[in-house]
């Protein structure tokens, strides 16, 4: 059969989340989604990576360098989360896992 | 009629089968009357498409194309170890291998474009997916996708929340607001008890799930069942059976040719390719119309394994085969007189909590929700297309629950298949089931849920926490279904298939892509090395001219009197022609008085014999005038005296 050759699950992403914001609606919404992903990117101490495809008002944010020690990971991790759950522009957010996808 | 001079086109038994006449896909005639997939771009998102080969090359489109896992606009697949990315370009030669090329094999629609999202051959995120699902979404038109969540028989697992929305975007807003069109492969589980139920890509309404049969029409021993199967196309089966003949990467171990590809991988390309067919005739097809389309025409046939069941309207369907096999002649006479279905309309039931056990077989929990006429007012539903049912269960081994759904008219769908392998003790956390095995039947009435416990270890309680009732459809009434049918039946003799037919298409919309120009990371590095290679050159330059002033200048010193650098000809200075040249050559006035009343010196008086010297001088237009002058011919000892210069 075609090889389940998946990427490879120990591949690695740096720590990046994907995060939904609320459409302020109006013109220059797009504008404003922007600056507004700066700055919630910017509060979560990440680093704004543009918008996901054609998904308005997607954005990601990655950590700006890939953290090496797991205790920094968590801490990380903790403060990105705290941020983008409470922040009041942010309907959703998921940090980015590896998918574990096979050819068939 | 139709005859390729491809070498692998009489062993592509799945286009025209000599051996066992009918076991194809049934495509000359569409071919003969010029319908090869024109106008239409597929792409293929998976390892990379090596467009460079004869076979693809030709139909190639780049501005359809793009690598995300490099991120840069180019497909192609990286050899591995494995040696194994040429599955992208298989079935990128399966859809459009370009035919009389005298080069391995033909597609199936061979007249069409075909593009390649590289996106398999690395880490992959939902971000990622998410991206390649809206890809160009203007440009391509099919998502082909021989892909999915491990065929390992105990994932439940599909597209998370962003690669949910992508699909939901690209049927809203793809091709021109048409819908794009996406192709997946049920899977490879067969073997392991795998249910393409359990696979989010499968169940999703947007999705087109296409499974294999082999060469004699039955399930091959790696496919998949499931109720959320739309119909199936020809692959590879066992060992004795032949495989699908495609193109095939030249890279690593490859030869350009293969005659082995196989898996469900193999069906869902054919499938692309005769949508692309499809779209030919009539681009206007939505995403919905092209769904409808494959369950009005494909066709059930003898398999005394199949469980096939025919519902209230004369659909039937079988777990294993969907809605029977796909027929590229069928589907592309149903479009060509295909009018589009109402829109989508769909009715929420509430979140029904039940917290209630699942007794363990033959007993069996039975819970009810009835829609009323009242309930489906506002959307105006009235015929089914896919029914799914979202639920919460928990249960120390997920693999020993059986769920089966009954619509309405008592038709009966197995929505979870009990999963030998799968022990997961997660149970189902918002699950959704989906079957497409009631389409076209009325929506009103009770539809029934029934779980059963299956397993054989000691009693352990599953509960059933919650469920909810999802129905999609739209307002077209059974009669309408049995209109259609009979219309379709009429096109099937050809006679619309000719280009003197055409009903009116409505025009698209215009969908601005989001294509923020980003810089790829390849030429971010061009332009940094370009940029600091100028930098380097300028200061190398800067310096040669310095280090050439500082030794002129020091060497410049005059001995006897004030340092006379060589007067400049009134005449040139008139004329706005003097030249701010700075003699290469150190200039000793012996004279200095005729230096003063002298006549204006000519160029050649600057320029005293040493300078006559080749190669460190430049000559202007006036200096090289002045040589041609009276001193041109003069003997270089006759010129002592004017000035000597010292090089």
């Amino acid at each position: 059969l075609a090889g389940a050759a998946g990427p490879d699950a120990h591949g690695t992403v740096g720590l990046s989340w994907a995060v939904h914001l609320d459409s302020p609606g109006g013109d220059q919404e797009e504008e404003h989604l922007e600056q507004q992903a700066e700055a919630v990117a910017r509060a979560a101490g990440l680093v704004n990576a543009g918008r996901i495809g054609e998904l308005q008002g997607h954005y990601l944010f990655v950590h700006p360098t890939g953290p090496s020690q797991a205790l920094e990971v968590q801490v990380i991790r903790q403060q990105a989360e705290a941020v983008l759950a409470g922040h009041k522009a942010v309907r959703w957010h998921s940090e980015q896992r590896l998918l574990k996808r096979a050819k068939r | 009629s139709i005859h390729f001079n491809d070498p692998k086109y009489p062993q592509q038994w799945h286009l025209n089968n000599r051996r066992s006449p009918g076991r194809d896909i049934n495509v000359t005639g569409v071919w003969e009357r010029n319908v090869t997939g024109r106008g239409v771009t597929v792409v293929v998102v998976d390892d990379g498409v090596e467009h460079t080969i004869q076979d693809i090359a030709p139909n190639y489109s780049p501005e359809g194309s793009y690598d995300l896992n490099s991120n840069d606009p180019d497909p192609m697949p990286h050899p591995d170890v494995e040696s194994g990315n040429h599955h992208g370009t298989r079935c990128a030669g399966e859809i459009a291998a370009a035919p009389n090329n005298s080069f391995c094999a033909v597609g199936v629609a061979y007249g069409s474009r075909i593009a390649g999202i590289r996106v398999l051959d690395g880490p992959l995120t939902d971000s990622m997916e998410a991206v390649a699902f809206n890809k160009h979404y203007q440009i391509n038109d099919i998502y082909s996708c021989s892909w999915g969540p491990d065929d390992d028989g105990k994932t439940v697992d599909g597209p998370h929340q962003l690669g949910k929305a992508a699909l939901q975007h690209g049927v809203m807003a793809g091709r021109q607001g048409f819908g794009s069109i996406f192709v997946v492969a049920s899977g490879n589980g067969g073997q392991h008890n795998d249910n393409c139920n359990y696979d989010g890509y499968a169940n999703s309404i947007y999705t087109v799930t296409i499974g294999a049969v082999d060469e004699e029409g039955r399930m091959p021993f790696y496919a998949e069942e499931c109720a959320s199967m739309l119909a199936v196309t020809f692959s590879g089966g066992d060992k004795m059976l032949r495989s699908i003949v495609t193109t095939d990467w030249d890279l690593q171990k490859g030869t350009g040719c293969t005659e082995g590809h196989t898996g469900t991988s193999a069906a869902a390309p054919l499938a692309a390719g005769m949508i692309a067919l499809m779209l030919q005739v009539r681009p206007c097809l939505t995403w919905r119309d092209v769904q409808h389309i494959i369950v009005f025409t494909a066709t059930q046939y003898e398999d005394r394994h199949a469980d096939w069941l025919t519902n209230e309207v004369g659909f039937s369907h079988s777990h294993q085969h969907g809605f029977g096999l796909l027929n590229a002649w069928r589907l592309v006479n149903a479009a060509k007189v295909w009018t589009s279905v109402p829109y989508l309309a769909s009715y929420f039931s509430p979140v029904l909590k039940e917290n209630k056990a699942i007794p363990r077989s033959p007993r069996s929990l039975e819970v009810l929700w009835n829609v009323s006429r009242a309930d489906l007012e506002t959307s105006g539903l009235k015929t089914l297309e896919h029914v799914a049912v979202t639920v919460s269960i928990s249960h120390p081994r997920r693999g020993s629950l059986e769920l089966k759904l009954f619509c309405p008219s008592g038709m009966m769908s197995l929505i979870g298949a009990p999963r030998s392998m799968d022990s997961d003790p997660s149970g189902f956390n918002d699950w959704s089931f989906s079957t497409v095995r009631c389409w076209g039947e009325r929506a009103k009435g009770t539809y029934r849920l029934v779980i059963r416990d299956v397993g054989d270890e000691p009693p352990q309680l599953g509960i059933l926490q919650h469920w909810q009732l999802t129905l999609y459809g739209s307002m077209w009434s059974p009669a309408d279904i049995r209109e259609r049918q009979r219309l379709l039946e009429s096109a099937m003799s050809g006679k619309y298939l000719h280009d003197g037919f055409t009903l009116p298409c409505p025009p698209g919309l215009k969908i601005p892509e989001e294509e923020g120009y980003t810089i790829t990371p390849n030429t971010l590095k061009t332009l940094v090395l370009v940029g600091c290679f100028t930098v380097f050159w300028t200061i190398y330059y800067m310096l040669e001219v310095y280090m050439s002033h500082r030794t002129v200048a020091s060497t410049q010193g005059c001995r006897n009197g004030p340092c006379h650098w060589p007067q400049r000809s009134r005449k040139s200075r008139e004329e706005g022609t003097e030249l701010e040249s700075v003699p290469l050559c150190n200039s000793k006035d012996l004279s200095g008085a005729e230096a003063e009343s002298g006549g204006p010196p000519t160029t050649s008086d600057l320029l005293g014999p040493d300078l006559l010297c080749e190669g460190d001088w430049t000559l202007s237009q006036n200096n090289q005038a002045a040589l041609d002058g009276p001193y041109q011919h003069r003997p270089p000892d006759l010129l002592q005296g004017q000035e000597e210069q010292i090089c």
